[in-house]
């Protein structure tokens, strides 16, 4: 996350490869779901053997015996309907909710953040310098509406897709932090509302910034746990 | 350090039956610690050429013959791993083959090798034994002759001749930087032994081979896991952890095997990326891929010729998730250029639908991936919670796709792949059907409430945020 701060995420994951190096985040669904982004996988049916989800931690490489660290195995990989980016990682066991792990909710079927809601961005990906890169960073966001982003962005963005407004100081997620949350508290509540996707540049400055809206995909990820 | 193991070639899960002796009749040893024990047990022994390793009991059971003998079959197994010596059943020769114990009987010339246990017709000084193994009519180098095994002929005009049994060094050649190299060459160019894959002693190292299976990280055998500029591998020398291998280039006319190259988007992990964009995702400009600076590294374009490491483009030129390049800022080593699309796999579709197609009435019979549809009157691979009978308004007749559940992201299907339950069908939205817009809808979805959550766990009360 470039221009963020140091912060706490319990549903926010960090995605492993077979190096156990991270590539990506990912939000916590439920207790054996997570979800992120299509970006960080080669293929739907890539053999998943070797890589894992960490969570419970702050630090992107924690000691082996940290306190409250988790780390499962994915079992499963599968990709959205057509256009999503999503994917659904079914782990190979439930995790163990806690303090420093928690599920994030989803929103209702087709709902539409109303401009101005604050949101938050976390992931532990590059902050091009403006931050600490060992731990989770995050960074608050508005809301702006579709319209509004489709003067910058030219007609480009999707009715699948919502945006935050982009701030005079570079202000985003980046490489490292796709699949990751855009969570928004609403009624009491942090609600995923999007998922961080590549954009053409990291946080740039007055540029929206664009995210996959979960809401439209909600029908999705419940039919895929239930079936 | 070298592993008595490093004498074996293992075939994981697979147990090799006798089909004249029970197997079982031979003895099991339940008190070795590990597989490694259990061939140094066998390693010695002139009868012992493989062994059965239980990983569960931890039991090993020594067996005079290997997959090549007479009247034996090979089983899977969900007990056993089968270690067989490679000089059994290797099909190349290190050095001139002093230890070759294949079964290739035939000379260079097409000539059948004559018994060693007969005089005739070729008489000759040699009396087989465990030792010699001068087995049946196999082609053996008891005589140490540089040009590797040989036999007597049966053909009395000839006396005896060389078998042309390839070296292990020659019998794989290397195409492009030898990412598909499996070979059984198991030696560095420094002559070093190379250390099993699958232990982690004398050098601890990343590459399990069951982590990494499509890259066939066999016993101690040359490999290149990493997009190293060529087949490696760590070695028994405490010393020296890893070292190249000395292996032969494929003719130039052997080209390699081309992921299909790609230039407006990414396939897979985008090895055959060959576009021209040169930033990351992050937005920094790339470091040239001949340049030292700021970045020092081994990837030099001609060392890795099929990689198209040109200018500054971003590239895959190891293997890694997505293209990437070093970066031209001097605090960012590398970076993904994750911006680039990644081109859908989808197959093309074959007809449209309107709305959510839950009207569809189509026979496409295929998901989006090309996968064959499962029939919803049929019960596996998945067991189907909508069928012909209990949802009649949806006609789902054969294996058609529809839309039982109006799912608002299209038709869809169970399919016939056991490992994906269900997936979207290889069909599209009808041109002139737009979709109602959610973001001016008839009525604001308002937000009643959000999912089951632990209270006490409410980040916000807990102060821990």
């Amino acid at each position: 996350v470039v221009g963020g701060q140091p912060g706490n995420s319990p549903w926010t994951v960090s995605l492993r490869n077979r190096q156990g190096q991270h590539f990506c985040g990912g939000s916590l669904v439920k207790e054996q779901w997570v979800l992120t982004a299509q970006q960080c996988f080669s293929s739907c049916n890539m053999p998943l053997m070797g890589y894992e989800v960490w969570l419970g931690t702050l630090f992107q490489n924690p000691q082996p015996g940290e306190p409250g660290l988790q780390r499962v195995p994915v079992a499963k990989m599968v990709c959205g309907p057509s256009g999503s980016q999503l994917v659904l990682l079914k782990l190979e066991r439930p995790v163990t909710l806690n303090q420093r792990v928690a599920l994030i909710c989803l929103p209702p079927e087709r709902y539409v953040v109303p401009p101005g809601t604050n949101c938050e961005i976390a992931g532990w990906g590059e902050t091009k310098g403006t931050g600490d890169n060992t731990v989770l960073n995050m960074a608050l966001l508005n809301v702006i509406s579709n319209q509004e982003c489709n003067g910058k962005h030219r007609g480009r963005v999707r009715e699948s897709e919502m945006c935050t407004e982009g701030l005079l100081a570079p202000v985003g997620a980046c490489e490292g932090d796709y699949g990751g949350p855009l969570a928004c508290f609403t009624h009491d509540c942090w609600v995923l509302q999007g998922i961080i996707i590549p954009n053409r540049v990291c946080a740039r400055p007055r540029w929206p910034a664009i995210f996959t809206r979960v809401s439209v995909f909600v029908d999705w990820i419940h039919k895929v746990m239930r079936l | 350090q070298r592993s008595p193991l490093n004498d074996f070639q293992v075939l994981r899960g697979t147990e090799l039956q006798h089909l004249l002796h029970a197997v079982g009749s031979r003895p099991w040893q339940e008190d070795v610690a590990d597989a490694e024990e259990c061939a140094g047990r066998c390693g010695p022994l002139l009868d012992c050429r493989a062994f059965h390793y239980n990983v569960s009991s931890h039991g090993c059971q020594l067996l005079p013959w290997t997959q090549h003998s007479p009247h034996t079959r090979l089983q899977r197994s969900r007990r056993c791993d089968l270690f067989q010596k490679k000089s059994y059943v290797r099909t190349c020769i290190m050095d001139n083959g002093v230890e070759y114990r294949g079964t290739v009987a035939i000379t260079v010339g097409g000539l059948p090798c004559q018994r060693w246990s007969l005089r005739f017709p070729n008489d000759h000084k040699y009396t087989p034994t465990l030792r010699n193994g001068l087995e049946e009519n196999f082609c053996r180098n008891p005589d140490r002759d540089p040009g590797g095994p040989w036999c007597y002929t049966t053909d009395p005009a000839v006396r005896f001749q060389s078998c042309g049994i390839k070296s292990c060094r020659e019998a794989a050649c290397l195409l492009c930087n030898g990412e598909d190299y499996r070979g059984s060459v198991d030696r560095t160019e420094s002559g070093r032994e190379c250390q099993r894959w699958d232990l982690q002693h004398p050098h601890p190292h990343p590459f399990e081979p069951s982590k990494f299976l499509e890259k066939n990280l066999d016993d101690n055998y040359c490999r290149n896991p990493d997009g190293s500029e060529r087949p490696w591998c760590y070695t028994t020398d405490p010393q020296m952890e890893r070292e190249f291998c000395d292996l032969p280039h494929c003719g130039s006319e052997a080209q390699p095997r081309h992921e299909a190259t790609t230039l407006n988007c990414f396939r897979g992990k985008g090895e055959g990326y060959r576009g021209t964009v040169n930033t990351t995702a992050a937005g920094v400009p790339c470091q040239r891929w001949d340049a030292q600076h700021p970045h020092q590294h081994r990837f030099a374009p001609e060392k890795y010729a099929c990689k198209d490491l040109r200018e500054n483009f971003c590239r895959n030129p190891d293997g890694s998730e997505a293209p990437w390049c070093f970066t031209s800022r001097p605090g960012m080593r590398v970076a993904f250029c994750y911006q680039i699309r990644r081109c859908a796999d989808d197959v093309r579709p074959e007809d449209c639908y309107h709305g959510a197609g839950e009207l569809y009435r189509g026979s496409v019979s295929k998901t989006r991936k090309g996968v064959r549809c499962q029939r919803w009157s049929a019960e596996t691979p998945h067991k189907p919670q909508f069928t012909p009978t209990s949802a009649p308004q949806a006609q789902l007749e054969e294996n058609f796709c529809r839309n039982p559940d109006r799912d608002s992201h299209g038709p869809w299907c169970y399919t016939t792949d056991p490992g994906t339950p269900f997936d979207y069908c290889a069909l599209r939205r009808c041109d002139n059907d737009q979709p109602p817009s959610i973001l001016e809808p008839p009525d604001q979805v308002l937000f009643a409430e959000c999912g089951k959550r632990v209270t006490r766990l409410d980040p916000r009360r807990s102060r821990l945020r």
